[in-house]
């Protein structure tokens, strides 16, 4: 798209491919494309290198406000609650954030609240023991509000710093899951007042416009306090979150680019946009 | 709904009079809105757009007193057309034990798919056996063993020391030995675009042999669908796809991205998360999910 000195119809079509192809979504396309359009009809832009850099800036717009890095408050336990539809890196992420607070020298203790599916608990204990901290765990089949109820009180007997939860995916179409998720997240509340003081919602990169309804119900149904976007280490750009920063106004929190401990990065939404097209 | 979108193009347009070919471009438009939205790949729509105007501007739609349901019409059997296709089944008519290796991206559904498989298989009176050969993500192996256990069909004690490779050769062995004919193979999630995991996988297609190679894909996979499914059949020559977690509200336009960029067929669907949760993949069902 740059080295190319005249704004014409071909010029717009490319662009629109390439936004369109980043997950952006053809309604944010569309409205990205109308305000540079409109510039160039003022006359207000007339060179084609600049429209792109005009792009890129509405884009760091929307998406900079919603730069708001996860910064823990002096509440102890800090509660954060880890969710989202099945197999978007929950667990994984889990596990690189737990790394990342004992290197600030913070307790950290993990809940195996997905008593669901098969070895969810024995994923997380590996994580734990990688990192070095405790998992809370029951049976599998065993309530989640349960687990979640002994790991808070474990946490506070035992003077954790930071208490991770992390629940089951599951589909935000599904009603008496989302029930599940809502009543533990009421057990939390119960249990300590101010609790839970995160509620980080997991979305998958290669996902396209299904995030936003994913964002949606989620945000819906227990008030989702920030989100980080997954498997960027794939060719997926994730594009979708510009268009749930302006809607939802969530705070991104990181980026997973990878499987391993230290794949997880504070989200950038500079880095984004300059990698976004 | 498409239909309606394009009663309300119609209306307008036909308050002057006989319809145009140039009328026809607004109706091609919401059409190719809708399919975007459905997240099917911008350059697939772009083939499909030409594919269906040339019917589109024709005397079925032009001379119609119902155009927009002649459009919806047209695009609902084109697609059809483009995902339906004849190898839908599984190919098990070799000597036994029968691999069957599932590929795919991380978490796209492939363990759970195994079981699943195994399940479908075990219903038809086969002796599956599985093997899980994943051994980077934790607690994999246990996975698909408790799986296993629930259903009372025998999987492959994998040691995760060893590498997928041997656990595979090792794993053919036992199921010889067991007189299984089905040997489902569970592969670790892996970028397409990782050339060292990418031969890992080619390396115990050359030794195994698969009958049936298929790439396990996460219905609500956006634009990149093309991208993944392009590198996993250049690099296995897939024989088909199973499309998950279509128990949600994706429109699933990944389905046709896929069909479109590999011409392998869809054989089945994952609609949730327990192990009875598998269908065979029906593509009208599919054409009218992705238009909504
Ligand atoms: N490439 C890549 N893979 C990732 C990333 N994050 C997680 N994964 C992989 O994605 C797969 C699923 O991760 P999990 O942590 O099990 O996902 P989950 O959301 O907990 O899954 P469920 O609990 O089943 O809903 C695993 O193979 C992870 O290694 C990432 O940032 N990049
Ligand atoms: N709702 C729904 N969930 C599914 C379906 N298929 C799989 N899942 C869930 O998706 C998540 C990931 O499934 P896995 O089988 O672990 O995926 P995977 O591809 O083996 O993951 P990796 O091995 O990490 O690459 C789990 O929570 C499964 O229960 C489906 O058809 N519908
Ligand atoms: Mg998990
Ligand atoms: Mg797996």
């Amino acid at each position: 798209v740059a080295g190319r000195k005249k704004i014409d119809a071909d010029l717009l079509a490319e662009l629109e491919e390439a936004l369109i192809t980043s997950d952006i979504g053809v309604k944010t396309t569309q409205d990205l494309l109308r305000d540079v359009s409109l510039k160039v009809q003022r006359k207000e832009l007339e060179d084609a290198d600049l429209l792109k850099k005009n792009l890129q800036e509405q884009m760091y717009l929307i998406l900079s406000q919603q730069e708001k890095p996860l910064s823990l408050s002096a509440a102890r336990p800090f509660v954060i609650m880890v969710i989202g539809v099945n197999g978007t890196g929950k667990t994984t992420t889990i596990g690189k954030m737990a790394q990342i607070f004992k290197a600030q020298g913070k307790s950290v203790l993990l809940v195996a609240a997905d008593t669901f599916r098969a070895a969810a608990i024995e994923q997380l204990e590996i994580w734990g023991q990688r990192v070095g901290c405790d998992v809370i765990k029951q049976k599998s089949g065993a309530d989640p509000s349960a687990v979640v109820f002994d790991g808070l009180h474990a946490a506070k007997s035992r003077g954790i710093d930071v208490i991770i939860v992390d629940t089951a995916g599951r589909l935000h179409t599904k009603v008496n899951l989302m029930e599940e998720l809502k009543k533990v997240r009421r057990i939390v509340e119960r249990e300590m007042p101010g609790a839970p003081h995160e509620v980080l919602l997991v979305l998958d990169a290669t996902t396209g416009q299904n995030s936003i309804s994913q964002a949606k119900m989620f945000h819906q149904a227990v008030g989702v306090t920030g989100i980080v976007l997954t498997k960027l280490d794939g060719t997926a750009k994730g594009g979708i979150i510009i268009a749930i920063s302006n809607e939802l106004k969530i705070p991104l929190r990181y980026i997973g680019i990878g499987e391993k401990v230290d794949d997880l990065r504070e989200f950038s939404a500079r880095d984004f946009v300059e990698a976004l097209f | 709904s498409l239909t309606n979108k394009l009663s309300s193009v119609f209306k307008k347009l036909r308050g002057h009079g006989k319809l145009s070919e140039q009328n026809i471009n607004e109706a091609m438009k919401e059409v190719r809105l809708a399919l975007l939205e459905a997240d099917v790949n911008f350059k697939v729509v772009k083939d499909f757009m030409e594919r269906i105007r040339s019917r589109a501007i024709g005397k079925e739609v032009l001379e119609s007193l119902t155009p927009a349901q002649q459009v919806v019409k047209i695009v609902h059997e084109e697609l059809i057309s483009l995902m339906g296709g004849a190898s839908n089944g599984l190919n098990l008519s070799y000597k036994p034990p029968i691999p069957i290796m599932l590929v795919g991206l991380q978490g796209s559904g492939k363990t759970t798919t195994v079981a699943k498989l195994g399940r479908f298989l075990k219903g038809k009176g086969r002796r599956p056996h599985l093997i899980p050969a994943d051994v980077r993500r934790p607690a994999a192996i246990e996975q698909l063993q408790k799986l296993g256990e629930q259903m009372g069909i025998p999987v492959f004690n994998s040691n995760p020391q060893e590498k997928p490779l041997m656990i595979c050769q090792k794993g053919l062995r036992w199921a010889e030995a067991e007189n299984g004919d089905v040997l489902l193979i569970d592969t670790a999630g892996r970028l397409h675009i990782d050339e060292a995991l990418m031969e890992e996988l080619k390396e115990i297609q050359r030794a195994l042999l698969p009958r049936e190679v298929l790439l396990v894909a996460d219905a609500m996979t956006g634009q990149d669908a093309v991208n993944v499914a392009q590198k996993f059949n250049e690099a296995l020559d897939i024989h088909g796809v199973i499309l998950t977690k279509l128990d949600g509200d994706a429109r699933g336009g990944a389905a046709l991205s896929i069909k479109a960029v590999t011409g392998k067929p869809i054989k089945f669907i994952g609609v949730g998360e327990k192990l009875d949760a598998l269908e065979v993949f029906h593509p009208d069902r599919m054409a009218s999910r992705i238009l909504g």
